[in-house]
């Protein structure tokens, strides 16, 4: 976990 | 990707060609900031660093790159244009934008989601784009009337973040795990700077009279 969340927007 | 975020992009993706419509129709920048544009040059440069290691999908990576080169030439037009930049409102454009540029970079070190570079970068360029309108709005309080094409440049501008917060709902209805509060409370934050701009341009545009802001 702590994964950094995948940016998906601009 | 939802309806509010498309929306949200194409309208942001509409304030960029109306702002290059003006300056190439009319060979002029009057009215426009240099600094705000320089500010969101950087708030793209910061945020879009992953444009070449993380790949989202083809649209994501288009807009990245037609965001990133629209900024860019804008600021290179107003700078060394022969004919733009001489009508650049250089006394009227004296906001002093580097103290955005340092308060929002000392927040984002204290206030990101991870303390890594490009999670700092990332914070920093959500914080910065939110004030990023500041000097563009400074500018327009002093020149007095605001020609329709940079009054519908900033329209467009402010309505794209206000897109994006109907987007961040949908998402935090839909998706069990979204969360994003750096993103959101900026563009919140972001959207209410435009407040009382949008209050004057609905007046305006009610009252079908030029669009004017108090000094």
């Amino acid at each position: 976990e702590g994964q950094s969340v995948v940016k998906d927007e601009l | 990707m939802n309806i509010f975020r498309l929306a949200g992009d194409m309208t942001h993706l509409l304030s960029i060609i109306v702002l290059l419509l003006k300056i190439y129709a009319t060979k002029s920048c009057s009215g426009i900031s240099l600094k705000t544009q320089e500010l969101y040059a950087l708030v793209f440069l910061a945020r879009y660093l992953d444009l070449f290691t993380d790949f989202i999908s083809v649209y994501n990576t288009i807009m990245k790159v037609v965001f990133i080169a629209s900024s860019l030439a804008i600021v290179w037009c107003m700078r060394l244009h022969p004919l733009v930049k001489r009508s650049y409102d250089k006394e009227l454009d004296t906001f002093r934008h580097y103290f955005l540029i340092g308060g929002t970079f000392v927040l984002a070190l204290v206030l990101n989601e991870k303390f890594t570079l490009q999670e700092i970068l990332w914070a920093f360029s959500i914080y910065l784009e939110a004030v990023a309108i500041l000097p563009q709005l400074v500018l327009l309080q002093r020149s007095g009337n605001v020609d329709n094409l940079t009054g519908q440049y900033v329209f467009f501008l402010g309505a794209y973040r206000a897109f994006y917060i109907l987007n961040w709902i949908y998402r935090y209805l839909t998706e069990p795990r979204f969360t994003r509060w750096i993103a959101c409370v900026s563009g919140i934050v972001q959207t209410g700077i435009y407040a009382d701009f949008f209050y004057y341009y609905f007046i305006s545009w009610k009252n079908n009279s030029k669009l004017k802001l108090p000094a």
